[in-house]
C-alpha cells in the first residue's frame, strides 16, 4: 500500500543529506556525524514505527539505484570509469549508513535487534533488486546491488568485536540471500551473483574462519544453486559466449576451492555431481579429484601398485547426504532393502529398470539422482556386508552377492544411455584411496571381466576413457582403475576388437597407455 | 579437450592459500597487494 | 549417447538475460573499497609490457628488494593495502622507524629533539603537515627549509 504523504520526500532529503556528510567528512569515520543524523532521523519520525524504518530503506534502496542508473545510462560516462566511481559515491554512502545503523541498533551486546535489521535491509534490496531486474530486463544493470552487497559485507566484516559477535548471523543472512538471488531467479544477476559467492573475503569467512565448518553447508547450498542454473545450458556441448564466461568463472572458483578447501569438495562431491551434467567431464573431474590434503597419493603409475594393501581403502569418506532418503518412492526402498538381505525375490532385478525409466524421450529417460543413490547406496551395503564377513572388497569378495545381482543387472538390462548413467554413477566413485574408491574399482573391473557382451566392454571402456582424455586434474580412483584394466592380462584388453576398430582410436590407446606405464 | 586449467591465472603450485588474493572468477591475475585491504596500524592511514 | 536436449522455455529466457548482462561485465574496482590513487581498474597495455603480477611480488622478500624511494611511494600511495603493509615491514628491516607521534620515518633510532639539514643528510623523511602543526605546539623544532 501507499507510502504516507512526505515520506518519500522527508526520505530523499534525508539519504542527500547523508551522502553529503559521509562524502565531506574526514576520512571515512564518520561515526561521530552518525549520531547526530540518527537524531534527524527521529525528528523526521523515521525510527518510529517498524514500517516507517522498512519503507525508509526501501525508499533509500530505490533512490541510491536510480541515481546510478542515471549515470550508468548517461552515454558520456557509460564503461567510464569516472562514472562508475559516482556510483560508488553514493553506494558507499547508503552502505556506510546501514552498517552504522546495523552496528549501533540495539544494545551493543544485543545480537538479535542488529540481525533483523540486517536481514531487513538484506531483504529490501533483494526485493527491489528481484522486481529492477523483472521490470527492466535486458536493461538491467548488476552493479549498484554487487556494489551495496559487497561493500557491506567488507563494512560487516572488519575487525571489531561488536561484529565478531555477529558474524556467523551476517553470514547466514548473505547466503539467505545470495539463494533468493541465486541465478535461476535473476538470470541477468548470475556474473555479479558467481562474484559476489565467490569474493575472496567471503570464501575466507564462509570457509576458513568461521569454526567447525558451520558455514559449509551452506556455501554447498550456493554452488548448487550455481550448478542447477549452468545445466541445462552445459548439458549440450556448444557453449554460447556467456555460458563460457560463467562456465570459465565457475571452474576457477573450483580450482581455488580444490587448492584451498579439497576437504570441502571431497565432502560435497556427490551432491555436486548429481546436479552437474553427466557430459560436463572436466567440471566433475576436479571435483572429484580432490583428496583431504592429510592424504599423500601413492603415485598411480608406480609398477605393481597393491592397492589393495594401502590402509586407507579401509576407511569410508564422509558422505554428507543422507543417500536411503533420496531412494523414492519407499516401496521400492523397502524392495531394495529386502532384497538386499534375503537375495530375493527375483522379480526385483527384472522390475529394477522400470523403476528407473521416467520417459521413453532420448536424452531423459532416467531419474539421474535415483540411479545415482541407487549405485551408491548398493555400493556401500556391499562393503558393509563384506566386512561383517571380516573380508575387505576385492574381485572375488564383491562377487555373487545380492549387491552384485543388482549391478550385472543394471549392466545387462538397462539401454545404452541408462548404461552409459549407472557407469558415470559408478566412476563418480573413483576418487582419492577410500572404501568407495577400491570397491567400485573392483565393480568396475568385475563387470569387464564377467559381460557376456562386448557392447559392455567397450561402453565400460568409453565412460573411463572420456574422463582420462580431457585435461587435467583426473581422480586418482580413475587413473588406477583404467591402468589396472589395461595392464592386467585377465582382462585381455588389448584383444578387443574396439580397441582396434580404428586407427587414431588405436593410437589414442596406445599414448594413454604409454603415459600410464 | 576441456580447458586447460593451468592458463586461468590461478598459480596452483602456491604452497599458499589462493582465495586471500583470489582476483574473482573474471579475472585473469590475482589480486596486486595494492588490491587488498589489510588492517594496517591506524596511524598508518594517513590519507 | 545422452545426445543434446533442447532448451526449455524458461531457460531460453534466462540465457536471454544473461545474454545482455554479459554485456555489462562487473568491473575489477566495483568490488573493492574506493583507492584514491590506485584503483583496481586494468588498463589495456601494450602485449610486450608485463601483463601478469611479477613472480613472488606479494611477499616481503621482493618488497626488500625495492628502493627507498619506492617502498615510500607504496606506502604514501596505497594505504591501508597488504602493499603498504609490506612497504612498512620492508622499510622496518631496513631500519627505518615510524614514529607514530610524529607520523614520520626516521632512519635514526634515537627520538629527534631538532630536525635541521646536518641531522638529516642522507634520511628521507616524510611527514604531515597538520600532524607538525601540533607538533609544533608542542614544543617540538623543526629548521628543514625544503620539504616535498
Amino acid at each position: 500500500y501507499e507510502d504516507p504523504p512526505g515520506l518519500v520526500d522527508k526520505t530523499e532529503y534525508l539519504i542527500r543529506e547523508w551522502i553529503n556528510i559521509y562524502t565531506t567528512h574526514q576520512g571515512r569515520d564518520s561515526t561521530k556525524s552518525f549520531s547526530v543524523f540518527v537524531h534527524q532521523m527521529n525528528l523526521h519520525g523515521i525510527l518510529k514505527t517498524d514500517d516507517l524504518i522498512t519503507r525508509f530503506f526501501r525508499l533509500s534502496t530505490q533512490i541510491c539505484i536510480d541515481t546510478c542508473y542515471r549515470i550508468l545510462c548517461d552515454k558520456s560516462t557509460l564503461n567510464s570509469t569516472g562514472g562508475r566511481s559516482k556510483c560508488y559515491h553514493t553506494l558507499d554512502a547508503f552502505v556506510r549508513l546501514v552498517a552504522l545503523l546495523v552496528k549501533h541498533s540495539g544494545e551493543s551486546s544485543n545480537t538479535t535487534t542488529k540481525v533483523q535489521l540486517l536481514n531487513k535491509v538484506l531483504g529490501i534490496v533483494a526485493g527491489v533488486l528481484l522486481q529492477d531486474h523483472d521490470n527492466r530486463l535486458g536493461e538491467f544493470h548488476q552493479m549498484p546491488y554487487q556494489r551495496v552487497f559487497t561493500m557491506l559485507f567488507l563494512e560487516l566484516n572488519a575487525p571489531e568485536p561488536v561484529l565478531e559477535a555477529l558474524n556467523f548471523h551476517v553470514l547466514t543472512a548473505y547466503c539467505h540471500t545470495f539463494h533468493i538471488l541465486r541465478p535461476a531467479k535473476a538470470a541477468g544477476f548470475c556474473y555479479a551473483w558467481l562474484e559476489l559467492i565467490s569474493h575472496r573475503v567471503f570464501i575466507g569467512r564462509m570457509l576458513a574462519t568461521t569454526p567447525q565448518q558451520k558455514c559449509w553447508p551452506l556455501y554447498s547450498q550456493l554452488l548448487v544453486d550455481l550448478f542447477k542454473y549452468l545445466a541445462p545450458f552445459l548439458r549440450n556441448a556448444e557453449l554460447a559466449k556467456p555460458v563460457t564466461m560463467l562456465y570459465k568463472g565457475t571452474l576457477r572458483v573450483l580450482l581455488v576451492l580444490l587448492h584451498d578447501f579439497p576437504e570441502f569438495l571431497c565432502d560435497n562431491y556427490y551432491g555436486f555431481c548429481d546436479v552437474i551434467p553427466p557430459n560436463c567431464i572436466q567440471m566433475r573431474n576436479l571435483i572429484l579429484s580432490a583428496f583431504p590434503r592429510t592424504m599423500r597419493l601413492p603415485d598411480p603409475f608406480i609398477p605393481n601398485l597393491k592397492v589393495d594393501m594401502l590402509p586407507e581403502i579401509t576407511y569410508a569418506p564422509r558422505i554428507l547426504t543422507n543417500i536411503a532418503a533420496t531412494i523414492s518412492p519407499p516401496q521400492f526402498k523397502k524392495d531394495l532393502d529386502s532384497y538386499l538381505k534375503a537375495r530375493a525375490p527375483v522379480t526385483f532385478l527384472s522390475e529394477l529398470r522400470s523403476n528407473l525409466q521416467v520417459s521413453n524421450e532420448p536424452g531423459i529417460r532416467y531419474n539421474i539422482s535415483l540411479m545415482n543413490a541407487l549405485v551408491l547406496y548398493v555400493g556401500t551395503q556391499a562393503i558393509a556386508y563384506i566386512k561383517n564377513k571380516s573380508h575387505s572388497p576385492s574381485m572375488s569378495t564383491i562377487a555373487h552377492s545380492a549387491h552384485m545381482d543388482i549391478f550385472q543387472n543394471l549392466t545387462v538390462d538397462l539401454d545404452t544411455e541408462g548404461r552409459y548413467l549407472f557407469f558415470n554413477a559408478m566412476a563418480n566413485q573413483l576418487r582419492y584411496p577410500n572404501s568407495h574408491t577400491h570397491y567400485f574399482s573392483c565393480t568396475f573391473l568385475y563387470l569387464f571381466a564377467e559381460a557376456n557382451t562386448e557392447v559392455i566392454q567397450e561402453q565400460i571402456t568409453r565412460v573411463l576413457l572420456e574422463r582420462l582424455i580431457v585435461n587435467r586434474p583426473h581422480p586418482w580412483g580413475l587413473l588406477i582403475t583404467f591402468i589396472e584394466l589395461i595392464k592386467n592380462p585377465t582382462y585381455k584388453f588389448w584383444q578387443h576388437q574396439f580397441v582396434h576398430c580404428a586407427p587414431e582410436i588405436e593410437k589414442l590407446f596406445e599414448s594413454v597407455a604409454r603415459s600410464c606405464f | 579437450l576441456g580447458q586447460d586449467l593451468t592458463v586461468l591465472g590461478l598459480n596452483l603450485n602456491s604452497p599458499e592459500n589462493l582465495y586471500p588474493s583470489f582476483g574473482g572468477p573474471w579475472a585473469d591475475h590475482p589480486c596486486r597487494p595494492q588490491d587488498v585491504d589489510f588492517h594496517v596500524p591506524p596511524e598508518y592511514i594517513i590519507n | 549417447p545422452l545426445g543434446a536436449v533442447p532448451l526449455q522455455k524458461e531457460h531460453q529466457t534466462q540465457f536471454q538475460l544473461m545474454e545482455s548482462a554479459f554485456y555489462h561485465m562487473p568491473h575489477p574496482s566495483d568490488t573493492e573499497r574506493v583507492r584514491h590513487y590506485l584503483p583496481r581498474n586494468p588498463y589495456n597495455t601494450p602485449p610486450y609490457y608485463i601483463q601478469a603480477p611479477l613472480f613472488n611480488s606479494d611477499t616481503l622478500e621482493f618488497y626488500q628488494r625495492l628502493g627507498t624511494e619506492t617502498l615510500f611511494f607504496v606506502f604514501y600511495y596505497m594505504e591501508g593495502t597488504k602493499a603498504q603493509y609490506l612497504a612498512a615491514k620492508a622499510l622496518k628491516k631496513q631500519s627505518w622507524r615510524f614514529h607514530t607521534k610524529y607520523m614520520m620515518w626516521f632512519q635514526r633510532h634515537e627520538e629527534p629533539k631538532i630536525i635541521n639539514e646536518e641531522y638529516e643528510q642522507g634520511t628521507y623523511i616524510y611527514f604531515d603537515y597538520e600532524k607538525w602543526g601540533q607538533r609544533k605546539k608542542e614544543g617540538f623544532t623543526f629548521e628543514y627549509k625544503y620539504l616535498e
